[in-house]
């Protein structure tokens, strides 16, 4: 494993530290898309089921239950918690979620990387989780005030996938000179998804203004 | 058998 590898995982990590420490503190969700924490659950089930088939190392082992625990732990907060779940931004969280599903799921099984169940759900994970930041986006949008954490959240989960690409550009190099094409042009995409916020949070930062996305 | 690309990552 590599440092940025390593700092890639770090910060997802850390973003999800964050949007616990958020709820559980403040006791509120406003601001938080349970479109895209739903999103998340299914991304990450659907990838780790080779948790019970394949055995890469105690750390892949642990982070995967971890990103699957703590992903049930924020729906089941935003959904079930008697006080969180009254904070919810239901009005604003309008994005039809579940209509990213077919695509993705058609796209895993014209391009997979081998045509088994785990290969296919694999690949579906991967593409639903390039896109499923979308109704997180669309709700800061709409928020007129995004408070510190949310924006951090946000800006945490860009970030790692920023470095996981630069992961990959670094594993090309040193490690196998194979091209990876459903991984790294998903993940493009995913990151590229992220510019305009990353634009506006820099920019906020640096003006020491608070954080305002452009409907 | 070798690990399919990729998927040592998370």
């Amino acid at each position: 494993m590599n440092i940025f590898r390593l700092a890639g995982d770090m910060t997802h990590l850390l973003s999800i530290v964050v949007l616990l420490l958020k709820i559980r503190t403040t006791k509120s969700c406003a601001g938080i898309s349970l479109k895209t924490q739903e999103l998340y659950v299914i991304v990450f089930i659907t990838r780790y089921l080779d948790l019970f088939t394949r055995y890469v190392s105690f750390y892949n082992t642990a982070m995967k239950l971890v990103f699957i625990g703590t992903s049930v732990a924020i729906v089941w907060y935003m959904r079930l918690h008697k006080v969180v779940k009254q904070t919810y931004s239901r009005d604003e969280d309008t994005f039809k979620h579940y209509l990213l599903i077919p695509p993705c799921f058609i796209l895993a099984l014209l391009i997979p990387l081998e045509f088994t169940v785990t290969e296919i759900l694999w690949s579906f994970s991967i593409y639903l989780e390039a896109v499923a930041i979308l109704p997180q986006l669309l709700l800061l949008q709409r928020s007129s005030n995004i408070d510190n954490l949310t924006g951090s959240y946000v800006f945490l989960l860009g970030a790692y996938r920023a470095l996981y690409i630069v992961n990959w550009v670094y594993r090309f190099f040193t490690e196998t000179h194979k091209i990876r094409w459903i991984p790294w042009i998903s993940g493009l995409v995913q990151t590229a998804l992220y510019a305009d916020f990353f634009y506006y949070y820099i920019k906020s930062w640096k003006n020491h203004e608070k954080l305002r996305l452009p409907a | 058998r070798e690990l399919m690309e990729g998927h040592d990552e998370l």
